[in-house]
């Protein structure tokens, strides 16, 4: 473990954090995706099959726990919740979201690093998390008022990401034998989806304005 | 091997 795949950890464990505070505490789910909540529950299912199998750390079990416990507490608030769902942007979040699963399947299935059930699965899973924001950044620009918790939901895990590839270096440059060019292709593809996003966060930031993307 | 690979990451 080191800094960079800590620092990494904890933004993603925030970002869940804030979306989850903000859904109980204000009672109000607008502005996020559903669609991206839904995958990133596939997601944790599909990645998390070994863990009760393979036990790696304390830390590794408990993180999985959270990760997979949090984004089906989320899907379940924002489908059945009776006050919450209300508040859901049902006719912006449009996105075709299991057209997305499909490619990756198929990709997972010819590109993958061993041919079995639970490394495809794996290997499934990186590249769905890598699109699955998609729905989430296309909300974002319809939805003409960005509040804050939802800005710093997608600008920490956006820094999840970011700081996953430091780790990645890192180990490159620590580790033998640390070259995995699916988890880094896909791990890229999904932080420069950030890139659009992260530009306008900045620019509000820096001139302390409400945050909104052009349409 | 498994175990000290890039499984352990989440």
């Amino acid at each position: 473990m080191n800094i960079f795949r800590l620092a990494g950890d904890m933004t993603h464990l925030f970002s869940v954090l804030v979306l989850l505070l903000k859904i109980h505490t204000i009672k109000s789910c607008a502005g996020i995706s559903l669609k991206t909540q839904e995958l990133y529950a596939i997601v944790f299912a599909t990645r998390y099959l070994d863990i009760f199998t393979n036990y790696i750390s304390l830390y590794n079990t408990i993180m999985k726990l959270i990760f997979l416990g949090s984004s089906f507490s989320i899907v379940w608030y924002m489908r059945r919740h009776k006050i919450v769902r209300r508040s859901y942007d049902k006719d912006q979040d449009t996105f075709r979201h299991y057209f997305l699963m499909l490619p990756c399947l198929i990709l997972a299935l010819i590109i993958n690093e061993k041919f079995t059930f639970r490394e495809v699965m794996w290997t499934f899973s990186l590249y769905l998390e890598a699109v699955a924001i998609l729905p989430q950044l296309v909300l974002l620009q319809r939805t003409r008022n960005i509040d804050n918790l939802t800005g710093q939901y997608v600008f920490l895990l956006g820094a999840y990401r970011a700081f996953y590839i430091l780790n990645w270096i890192y180990r490159y440059f620590t580790e033998e034998h640390f070259v995995h060019w699916i988890t880094w292709i896909s791990g890229l593809v999904q932080t420069l989806l950030y890139a659009d996003f992260f530009y306008y966060y900045f620019q509000s930031w820096k001139n302390n304005v409400k945050l909104e993307l052009p349409a | 091997d498994y175990l000290d690979d890039y499984h352990d990451e989440l």
